[in-house]
């Protein structure tokens, strides 16, 4: 779940 | 989601919106580089690969596709409509953007999270959004004039990146092992790229006189 921390944000 | 990136977003909307209404109503692309925003297609076009793979939230995907779908349509507004590109003053805009493109891809496959296809575009979507706006800055520095539709265009672009910083603090500061160097840095740099335009936007509107960058 960390790799989508920035990949949640646009 | 914290307040910091919704009004990051919504800036970054805005700046969109803006650009797209003067185009749409006035039927102008006066002091716009296509250049920046032939960039700025490439970005999110790397940037969002994963929008049909990757289902983060109803959010994330309806404004990724309002930033493809605009940046698009702008591009194709300017270098198709009739009336439009004939506003366009190509042998100002003359930024080679292969200068920007190829030290970003290089960067991105020396410098990334991890060496996957996705991975290195996403990175390399990082490097050239902070880079983009280049050639529109060159632009305002050649033609001199700004009108305040284009300066509003890059102050909110450049809003938007800064209030992604306070974003990336405080997430920093309330998720444990959010490190994210690479989208740090550039987001720092881009923001950095704009600091003498806001420099220059606050005078003029404190002084309220028209905005005129140093040649």
């Amino acid at each position: 779940a960390e790799e989508y921390s920035v990949k949640d944000e646009l | 989601m914290n307040i910091f990136r919704l009004a990051g977003d919504m800036t970054h909307l805005m700046s969109v919106i803006v650009l797209l209404l003067k185009i749409h109503t006035i039927k102008s692309c006066a002091g716009i580089s296509l250049k920046t925003q032939e960039l700025y297609a490439l970005v999110f076009a790397t940037r969002y690969l994963d929008i049909f793979t990757d289902f983060i939230s109803l959010y994330n995907t309806i404004m990724k596709l309002i930033f493809l779908a605009s940046s698009f349509s702008i591009v194709w507004y300017m270098r198709q409509h009739k009336i439009v590109r004939r506003s366009y003053d190509k042998d100002q805009d003359t930024f080679r953007h292969l200068f920007l493109i190829l030290p970003c891809l290089l960067l991105a496959l020396f410098i990334n999270e991890k060496f996957t296809f996705k991975e290195v575009m996403w990175t390399f979507s990082l490097f050239l959004e902070a880079v983009a706006i280049l050639p529109q800055l060159v632009l305002l520095q050649r033609t001199r004039n700004i009108d305040n539709l284009t300066g509003q265009y890059v102050f909110l672009l450049g809003a938007y990146r800064a209030l992604y910083i306070l974003n990336w603090i405080y997430r920093y500061f309330t998720e444990p092992h959010y490190v994210h160097w690479i989208t740090w840095i550039s987001g720092l740099v881009q923001t950095l790229l704009y600091a003498d335009f806001f420099y220059y936007y606050f005078n003029s509107w404190k002084n309220n006189v028209k905005l005129q960058l140093p040649a």
